[in-house]
């Protein structure tokens, strides 16, 4: 404000001094002048980001749970045509770089986001494009897959957010404090999750210990004023043994999806929804997150019973490649204005075996944009 | 992007003699970087 102050006095002194060449001299010190404001502005934008996340970072460390706080961003974000910019991402960033240029920009985008360039599959050089360069593949022996028999491993490199037993009514799991999403919106009504009803989960429960019944809160009225989404005739809980883990990859991180465990994929469903981001601000401010993003979800059978993997999309790596199903296209421009469509399903053939998968075997991958 | 699991794995049957029991557990915690092919939980072979 200060330096605009002095931009303006210097303006008027110059045009009561007269003659037009100090009048061009005041004009060429504007840009310049609103390039530093735009920059430092932008600068405290930055610090007040990074104090936010020292705070986060506090607060986690001290046990205190984020809590979902609907904000105007999140309003905002709902405005914005994210599909297109995504696409429009995606596009940029397959701009193939010269020769010379790729190994700096890759190594800048490493140091930004903390990659570790010495696990990438080939020299930096035959990366023709960011977008190439994001889904690298790594050495062989980079990620050695643990050789337990008895261990489920994990598909992709990332940050657990959750992980847990569903064991309430409608199994659900939490985004953050104070909002939670059923698994059966996120990998769709028709998935295959092993649920009973409500009645017998009492009858089964009754013999191995003795649990206190929920007394259900809602009355009549309550029930026949809401939405029909809410009513629901037979409710539901999850069978016993049934978990669930929340994965979060960064910018920086291997950006290819392995098979958790040995086993066969007998559906595939695409949800073509909203691209908002999936950081963690867009977590607590962004209600229904999870469902709401375009998603892949394969759901089907492994020694233990049912197995189910969703590969959710964000704004900037909006596509997901499915290499057990090349001719999949996702982040595809928008027909219709409703984001509620059902998913696209396909059942793998042969019916009842689908595609077998071991352990550690390459699934997916999420491409920029 | 964002991976979520959801899988159906070995439970306890009797809630006595857990370390024996052959029930999944989660080997991670919230906030720890993993990376593809570490192990996210085991259980015993029964």
């Amino acid at each position: 404000t200060s330096f605009l102050q002095k931009l303006q006095i210097t303006q008027a002194r110059a045009s009561i001094n007269g003659g037009s060449s100090s009048s061009s001299q005041g004009n060429s010190f504007l840009v310049p002048g609103a390039t530093v404001a735009t920059i430092a502005m932008l600068g405290v934008l930055h610090a007040r980001r990074l104090y936010d996340d020292k705070k986060v970072e506090e607060a986690k460390e001290k046990g205190i749970e984020l809590e979902f706080q609907p904000d105007a961003k999140a309003t905002f974000l709902r405005l914005l045509p994210l599909r297109s910019i995504s696409r429009l991402w995606g596009f940029l960033t397959s701009v193939e770089f010269p020769l010379w240029l790729r190994p700096h920009v890759y190594r800048a985008w490493a140091r930004a986001f903390h990659s570790n360039l010495e696990e990438a599959a080939m020299p930096l050089e035959e990366y023709a494009s960011l977008r190439q360069f994001f889904v690298r593949t790594l050495k062989e022996g980079s990620r050695p897959i643990d050789s337990d028999s008895c261990c489920l491993v994990s598909p992709v490199d990332g940050t657990i957010l959750r992980f847990g037993e569903l064991k309430e009514a409608g199994a659900m799991i939490e985004q953050v404090k104070g909002f939670s999403y059923s698994v059966s919106s996120l990998l769709g009504a028709s998935s295959f999750l092993p649920m009973i009803a409500a009645d017998d989960m009492q009858e089964e429960s009754n013999g191995q210990e003795n649990t206190q019944r929920d007394e259900s809160k809602k009355s009549w009225w309550t029930i026949s004023l809401a939405s029909p989404k809410v009513r629901d005739p037979v409710p539901t809980r999850p069978m016993k043994g049934l978990f669930y883990c929340v994965i979060y990859l960064k910018p920086g991180d291997y950006h290819r999806v392995h098979s958790p465990v040995k086993w066969n994929v007998l559906v595939r469903r695409h949800f073509s929804g909203r691209l908002f981001p999936l950081n963690e601000r867009a977590t607590k401010t962004i209600r229904n997150l999870y469902v709401e993003n375009e998603r892949v979800v394969l759901e089907g059978q492994w020694q233990e019973g049912f197995m189910a993997m969703a590969a959710i999309g964000a704004t900037n790596i909006g596509s997901i490649e499915l290499f057990i199903e090349p001719a999949l296209r996702t982040n595809r421009p928008r027909k219709k204005l409703l984001h509620s469509e059902p998913p696209e399903e396909r059942e793998y053939e042969p019916k009842g075996i689908g595609v077998m998968l071991k352990k550690g075997d390459e699934v997916a991958a999420f491409n920029m944009g | 992007s964002t991976v979520v699991l959801v899988f159906q794995a070995p439970i306890s049957k009797s809630p006595k003699d857990k370390a024996l029991s052959p029930e999944f557990r989660f080997c991670i915690r919230r906030g720890d970087r993993i990376q593809m092919g570490q192990a996210l939980g085991r259980w015993r072979d029964s």
